[in-house]
C-alpha cells in the first residue's frame, strides 16, 4: 500500500455540495468507479436518488431511502443497480428539495453499477479498497464536524452512532498536528457541505482507533464500462 | 479557541486575544461574542428576519462558541471555532445537514474479498 493517497491527484473527484449527504456519498463513490471503468469523470445526479430512490433495507421493515429524511448507501446502489444507472448531474440537476417526481429517463444513464460490497472494518482492507477500486462510501458520526475548520480532526471522545454520509478519497501518512506535536495518519474526506467549510469542503480524521465510526460502515462499488456499449 | 475572522474570511488571528478591559468598564468577553456575531454575519451573509430571530441567533451563537471551545479541547489536534453553522443548534444542524437513516449493515450486503495488503 503507498504511504500517501488521494483520488484528487488523479482526477477521480468531482466538485460539489449536495444537502442529501446519503445520496452525495452514493454518486461520490460511483462517479470514482465510472471514472476508473470508463476514464470519464461525470458529475451523477443526487437528486435522481432523492426522487426516485426509495429502496428498502430488507433486513429493517420501513428502513427506506427517502429524499431528505435520510438513507443508506447501500440501499441506493441495490436502488442503482436494479434502476439501470445513473443519470448526469446536468441531465438531472439538484433542486435542493424532495418534493419532485421522479424524471428518471433511462435512454440517459451515464454510469452503471456493476456490483458493490461492505469493507470489513480493518483499515489496511479499507486503503486497499479505496487505492484499487476508488473512492468509498464512508458513514461517521458528524459531531465535531459542525465546529471543524482544519487540520487532523481526533477526538479523545467520539460517539460511534453513524449520522453522516460522507466520501473517503484518500489517506495521508502524517498530518501535523500543531497541539501535540505529533505527526498523525489521517484519512482524507470529502464532505457535502460545500467549499467554504473545512479545508476547502474535506475533512482530515485521524487513522487507527475508528475514530467516530469512520471504519464501521464502508462500501466500495464496481462500474460497468459504458464506453463498450 | 475559535478563530477571529476578518470580514473577507480570511484568519486575522488564530486566537481569541483577550481583550484589555475598555474604559466604560464593557464586558470584554461580551465584547468578543458580540465581535465575532458580526463578523460571522458578515462572513456568511446572514440576514434575520426579525431583531428577535436575530437576539434568538445570537444566544445560540455564543453558546456554540462555548460548543467550538470544549471541541477545541477534546480534539487538540485540528482548529475548531466558527463555522457557517454557527447559529444552529446541535439538533438544527443534525436535522438539517445530517441525514443518515439509522444504521445498521444490511445482513444481504456482499463483503468485499480481502485484498493483498503488502509489498
Amino acid at each position: 500500500l503507498p504511504e500517501d493517497f488521494d483520488w484528487r491527484e488523479k482526477g477521480a473527484v468531482t466538485p460539489g455540495t449536495c444537502g442529501s449527504c446519503w445520496s452525495f456519498s452514493t454518486t461520490g463513490a460511483l462517479e470514482g468507479a465510472n471514472f476508473l471503468a470508463t476514464r470519464k469523470l461525470e458529475s451523477l445526479s443526487e437528486q435522481q436518488l432523492v426522487d426516485c430512490d426509495h429502496e428498502c433495507d430488507p433486513e429493517e421493515a420501513g428502513s427506506c431511502d427517502s429524499g431528505c429524511n435520510g438513507g443508506l448507501m447501500n440501499s441506493a446502489f441495490e436502488y442503482t443497480l436494479k434502476a439501470g444507472g445513473l443519470m448526469r448531474e446536468e441531465d438531472y440537476p439538484y433542486t435542493g428539495n424532495d418534493r419532485g417526481t421522479c424524471k428518471f429517463d433511462k435512454s440517459k444513464i451515464a454510469a452503471k453499477v456493476a456490483n458493490f460490497s461492505v469493507v470489513s472494518l480493518d483499515e489496511d482492507q479499507i486503503a486497499a479498497n479505496l487505492v484499487k477500486n476508488g473512492p468509498l462510501a464512508v458513514a461517521i458520526n458528524a459531531v465535531f464536524m459542525q465546529t471543524y475548520m482544519k487540520g487532523v480532526s481526533c477526538p479523545y471522545i467520539c460517539s460511534k452512532r453513524l449520522d453522516h454520509g460522507v466520501l473517503l478519497v484518500g489517506y495521508g501518512s502524517a498530518g501535523y498536528a500543531p497541539v501535540r506535536m505529533k505527526e498523525k495518519p489521517y484519512w482524507i474526506i470529502k464532505n457535502s457541505w460545500g467549499e467554504s467549510w473545512g479545508e476547502n469542503g474535506f475533512y482530515k480524521i485521524c487513522r487507527g482507533r475508528n475514530i467516530c465510526g469512520v471504519d464501521s460502515m464502508v462500501s466500495t462499488v464496481a462500474a460497468v464500462n459504458t464506453n463498450s456499449q | 479557541s475559535a478563530e477571529a475572522f476578518s470580514a473577507e474570511g480570511s484568519e486575522v488571528d488564530p486566537l481569541i486575544r483577550q481583550v484589555t478591559d475598555r474604559q466604560d468598564g464593557a464586558e470584554p468577553h461580551l465584547l468578543t461574542e458580540e465581535h465575532h456575531f458580526s463578523l460571522f454575519k458578515k462572513r456568511f451573509k446572514k440576514i434575520y428576519r426579525s431583531q428577535e430571530e436575530h437576539d434568538h441567533r445570537f444566544r445560540i451563537f455564543k453558546a456554540n462558541l462555548k460548543r467550538a471551545e470544549r471541541h477545541q479541547k477534546l480534539d487538540p489536534s485540528a482548529t475548531h471555532g466558527v463555522t457557517q453553522f454557527s447559529d444552529l443548534t446541535p439538533s438544527e444542524f443534525r436535522r438539517t445537514y445530517l441525514g443518515l437513516r439509522r444504521l445498521r449493515l444490511p445482513k444481504d450486503a456482499n463483503e468485499a474479498p480481502i485484498l493483498p495488503t503488502d509489498n
